[in-house]
């Protein structure tokens, strides 16, 4: 069966952006838009929060905004 | 839109702020 979406939000695919560069909540979700997902608004949200829970990532602030950022 | 974008960052970064 072929894929709706080209783009999936996965624990994986979030480890393998923030362990590449610091990224905001809003980087982050730019990455993971509803469009290309298929997922709502709300779904990725809440799916997104669970990963970052799980994954429990560093922060540090950059030009005074929020980063994430994951260490291998 | 980039206010659905703003807003879906705010609610993300509640959820998180709950937890860290």
């Amino acid at each position: 069966t072929p894929s709706s979406s080209d783009v999936q939000l996965t624990e994986d695919a979030v480890r393998r952006y923030l362990i590449r560069k610091p990224m905001t909540t809003k980087d982050l979700l730019k990455k993971f838009q509803t469009k290309r997902t298929g997922l709502s608004s709300e779904q990725t949200v809440n799916v997104l929060a669970q990963i970052l829970k799980r994954l429990n990532p560093e922060r540090k602030s950059i030009n005074e905004k929020m980063h994430f950022y994951l260490t291998e | 839109s980039s206010s659905e974008a703003d807003e879906m960052a705010a609610a993300l970064e509640a959820e998180l702020n709950d937890f860290m």
